[in-house]
């Protein structure tokens, strides 16, 4: 899976996700990435986030926006991505990833599995990772 | 507002040491592309959809060229994308031979009063749309395919069950 969110000068957000699914899946098999709320969501008044990881948890739990709901209760991005992602992995042991914007231009790459590569472009830098440790 | 764009290339368990340089060259080309829309005045959507693009177009990504393969060793793609200036969103599920199934979910978005276009559907939309039609063989890499053998065979030595990990 892949994916990116964005907010651009005029204080908009919007977020693309795009995937292949599992390798061997059931035929017709649709996971998260399709469906907004799950595979993604984008609000101005909010933020943005893009999703990856295993499908069926993700569209369970509703995981970008159960983020963005917790930015609206006034977490940090990285603090509601953790949090969400902590949800995911306890409730219905699904692991996974995300990448989250806020309207305030605040961002986060958190992820539950062994790595995730990402990449943020702001003030003219990249940044980017792929470990943890990273 | 001070313009910014992330991406990410798939949360995984394990990546095979020699793809992960290609991987972080591949999500900073696509973060470089959607940052280079957004300095010169373009739309957040315009940036998410040039950065994913790349990614699709990247065969070291599992979206677009380089899908990963269903059981019967066809590639069926998901996309979708969103403005948060007013949440309209458009997207494909089950989508067969396009090369870029994010700029399709846009079509959705944008030339039709739906969400969620899927399979035979998305497929005609896109034909009315004029999207170009390409085998659905260019899109898997051997890479691929040798992973689906794998899988195949781990499955049938693990258990019987036609189900086991297709999701």
């Amino acid at each position: 899976t892949v994916g990116a969110v964005a907010l651009d000068s005029n204080g908009d957000v919007a977020y693309a996700t795009s995937t292949g699914g599992l390798m061997n899946k059931m035929v017709g098999r649709v996971g998260d990435s399709p469906c907004v709320g799950s595979g993604g969501y984008a609000d101005s008044a909010m933020g943005a986030v893009s999703s990856t990881g295993h499908g069926e948890s993700i569209l369970k739990v509703n995981l970008a926006r159960l983020i963005l709901f917790h930015v609206q209760q006034g977490k940090a991005v990285g603090e509601a991505a953790d949090t969400a992602l902590g949800y995911m992995k306890s409730k219905v042991k699904g692991e996974g990833g995300v990448i989250v914007v806020s309207n305030a231009g605040d961002w986060a790459a958190k992820w539950t599995t062994e790595s995730m590569p990402w990449a943020a472009a702001q003030d003219g830098k990249v940044h980017f990772g792929l470990h943890r440790d990273e | 507002m001070n313009p910014v764009v992330l991406v990410h290339g798939g949360a995984s368990s394990e990546i095979p040491q020699d793809l992960e340089e290609r991987l972080r060259q591949g999500v900073v080309r696509a973060a470089t592309a959607g940052y280079k829309v957004l300095k010169e005045g373009g739309r957040a959507l315009d940036a998410v959809e040039a950065a994913v693009t790349i990614l699709e177009d990247d065969p070291e990504f599992n979206a677009g060229h380089g899908a990963v393969l269903n059981a019967e060793g066809t590639v069926e793609m998901d996309a979708s994308i969103m403005d948060g200036r007013d949440l309209s969103s458009g997207a494909v599920c089950a989508a067969r031979c396009i090369a870029n199934p994010i700029q399709l979910a846009r079509l959705v978005m944008e030339k039709t009063p739906h969400c969620l276009l899927t399979s035979h559907g998305a497929a005609k939309f896109a034909c009315a749309m004029g999207v170009p039609v390409i085998p659905g063989e260019q899109l898997i890499t051997e890479r691929n395919r040798q992973d689906l053998e794998k899988e195949k065979q781990k499955t049938d030595a693990e258990t019987p069950s036609p189900q086991k990990n297709q999701g």
